[in-house]
């Protein structure tokens, strides 16, 4: 099962921008992405999960830390035409993500990883999957520790 | 800037489930994973971004619609022990990506396509990207409209 791994990626260079509470109707995201797109913003992740309160949700980016600024700027520029209630940043932060073929839809693997942190005592502040990839954003300081127990999980050589 | 985009996939077998408030502390998410994996339910997509209350999170899972009772049923079954607030799922969802290899860090390509939803009033529920694919997740009804805009926002044959 774990022969499909290729490999472990670390990004240490990425900051988080979060806008919260945006009304959840259509355009709102567009206008968002257009704005940060006019100021030259390249976006590393995008992510919208399920929101509680009906009608709000909150759109959470990483870029990278050179853009951190541009980006809290630009979102706030746009937070009150759009009715956001803020915009939050957390700079602290390093994507440790597991990459191979046969990520999909293993179930074991994430847990299998997820407990190895926990043990660990590393806290998992943000998750993003895809077929090909397995994400988890960590705090900077354990990003070392973390990428060292994905390698050892699937017994890879550092 | 456009050439690099090789096709559009969509999903309509998918069901999205939310374990809310969550402790956002370490071990949290294999405990999760653990259950869900000996459940063998097969994990389309995880999904935690950033909580606005400190020491929650959410995270968010979509299964195959075949899976979705037994997601539930397992979340449901853990969530007391570990202190989260509810399970919330959403059966009418489909997932609409494009994929290619020159996506990553395309503001602009992203911009176009959630303000060409937003013109045609299809909103969306969520979204995610890698390297190489940006997913929004469409509620079921919306989901041919969003992939024939897709199509034709990169002059794609249908
Ligand atoms: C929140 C935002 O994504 C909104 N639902 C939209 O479609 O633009
Ligand atoms: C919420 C959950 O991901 C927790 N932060 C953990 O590390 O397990």
């Amino acid at each position: 099962i774990y022969r499909s791994i290729s490999g472990v990626a670390v990004d240490k260079d990425q900051s988080c921008v979060t806008i919260m509470n945006v009304p959840d109707k259509p355009g709102i995201a567009g206008r968002i992405m257009q704005a940060l797109a006019e100021n030259n913003i390249v976006i590393d992740m995008i992510m919208q999960a399920f929101h509680p309160t009906a009608g709000h949700n909150n759109i959470t980016f990483t870029v990278h830390v050179s853009d951190l600024d541009q980006t809290i700027k630009t979102l706030e520029s746009i937070k009150d035409d759009l009715d956001a209630s803020s915009v939050i940043s957390d700079p602290d932060i390093a994507k440790v993500s597991l990459i191979g073929a046969g990520l999909a839809g293993q179930s074991g693997i994430a847990a299998t990883i997820f407990n190895s942190f926990g043990a660990a005592g590393i806290n998992i502040k943000m998750i993003a999957t895809s077929e090909m990839k397995l994400t988890c954003v960590v705090s900077a300081a354990d990003a070392d520790r973390a990428s060292k127990i994905m390698h050892s999980s699937f017994g890879e050589e550092e």
